[in-house]
């Protein structure tokens, strides 16, 4: 199957979602 | 803390993989062995999305804020981080050391790098520690096949690219049988 990929910038945007809270 | 097999929760971002973080201590005048390896080293909690990740990462202490003798050792769900598992006995890890102030840094870029799949190296990467000494920090990036050049090389690569260091970083390459040998690692 597809690799599930995030580059950088993209998990350090996700940082500040309220899911992560 | 989440503990045992992760699901995630609506909305989620799914990694690719699920992992578990571990924290290690060594006690001082503790002689070191590998009984004393494992019971030194406490799960802190497992994620399988970046949400999770996020929640677990901002709850721990920076590495560059911990003291004495200590690691971190972020490791793919159901892989022990020890060179005896059977993920890891016929693997090695790269090795960089850091200047005192770079560990915190460096490891989340390498983390980072780890949990979105950066490596490109199917399902060879088992997982990274950094470890926290007196003089000096290292982190390491652990694969499963010592032997495939190939891949090693493709690990070094990115994590040269990735740690964003001086060309001039010396990286060393161990096979976990060598460290077993010489016991040197601890």
């Amino acid at each position: 199957g597809t690799r599930i990929i995030y580059e950088r910038n993209k998990l350090m945007q996700m940082r500040n979602s309220p899911l992560a809270r | 803390v989440q503990r045992g097999p992760v699901k995630p929760s609506p909305g989620e971002h799914r990694l690719q993989y699920a992992y578990s973080l571990w924290f290690s201590r060594r006690t001082p005048g503790n002689k070191t062995s590998s009984t004393n390896y494992e019971q030194n080293i406490k799960l802190v909690g497992s994620f399988c999305s970046v949400e999770q990740f996020w929640a677990l990462y901002s709850h721990c202490v920076r590495p560059c804020d911990l003291s004495g003798h200590s690691d971190f050792h972020l490791f793919k769900e159901g892989i022990k981080p020890m060179w005896e598992h059977d993920a890891n006995k016929g693997g090695g890890k790269w090795i960089v050391r850091l200047k005192k102030g770079l560990a915190s840094r460096c490891w989340e870029n390498l983390i980072l790098a780890m949990l979105g799949e950066q490596f490109m190296v199917g399902e060879e990467i088992c997982g990274a520690v950094v470890s926290i000494r007196f003089q000096e920090d290292i982190i390491s990036i652990w694969n499963k096949t010592a032997n495939d050049q190939a891949t090693t090389n493709r690990i070094r690569d990115t994590l040269r690219r990735v740690l964003n260091l001086p060309p001039n970083t010396i990286m060393e390459y161990k096979t976990h049988n060598d460290s077993l040998k010489d016991n040197s690692s601890f």
